[in-house]
């Protein structure tokens, strides 16, 4: 394992803890989407079926069930704590899953390395992941709430997208026939839609700070 | 496609 993908790791774990941290401290969800986080837990659970069957490292497999548990921990927060479920948005939060869902599930019946149910699964969880966080997206363009959604929360996420393709430029020019085009392409997909995510935060931000500032 | 590619990434 090379430095940007452990890097890559790192940041996606970060970007993890730290929104669960910000909703436990705050005991709020503002601003944050149910339906993306809903969408990684789908991510997660159907890429990590392998950890029934495959053994990689130790610290793959601990990671893998942090990922599981972490964002299934974060809808119990959302839908069902006490106070936190009632700061969520969900008359604006609205995107329809179902258009993001379904044409993944054709494309990795169409597109896929081998056609076996673990294998489809885990390519199905490569192409959702790269448009999962639309609806968080689309949310944030809807309410402009930056409250909750801090800058490091997007920061790392964006840090996360941008080591593992540092990551595939590493291996591909170490290790003699690496490659794996539907995670590039896909990889690259998520990359540009968290660059358009970052740019409305930075628009969200300037627009509060604005509105804040005494006149 | 040339057989399962090894998913070692997270």
């Amino acid at each position: 394992m090379n430095i940007f993908r452990f890097a890559g790791d790192m940041t996606h774990l970060c970007s993890i803890v730290v929104l669960l941290l910000k909703i436990e401290a705050t005991k709020s969800c503002a601003g944050v989407s149910l339906r993306t986080q809903e969408l990684y837990a789908v991510v997660f659970v159907s890429r990590y079926l392998d950890l029934f069957f495959t053994f990689i490292s130790v610290y793959n497999t601990v990671m893998k069930v942090f990922f599981i548990t972490s964002s299934f921990c974060i809808i119990w927060y959302m839908r069902h704590h006490r106070i936190v479920s009632q700061t969520y948005d969900r008359e604006q939060d609205t995107f329809r899953v179902a258009f993001l869902v379904v044409p993944c599930i054709f494309l990795a019946l169409l597109v896929n390395h081998e056609f076996s149910m673990v294998e489809v699964l885990w390519t199905f969880s490569i192409y959702l992941e790269s448009v999962a966080i639309l609806p968080q997206l689309i949310l944030l363009q809807r309410t402009f709430n930056v409250d909750t959604l801090t800058s490091n929360y997007v920061f790392l996420l964006g840090a996360y997208r941008a080591l593992y393709i540092l990551n595939w430029l590493y291996r591909y020019f170490t290790e003699p026939g690496y490659s794996q085009w539907i995670v590039w392409s896909s990889g690259t997909l998520q990359t540009a839609i968290y660059c358009d995510f970052f740019y409305y935060y930075v628009v969200s931000w300037r627009k509060n700070e604005r509105l804040s500032l005494p006149s | 496609v040339r057989g399962v590619a090894k998913h070692d990434e997270l």
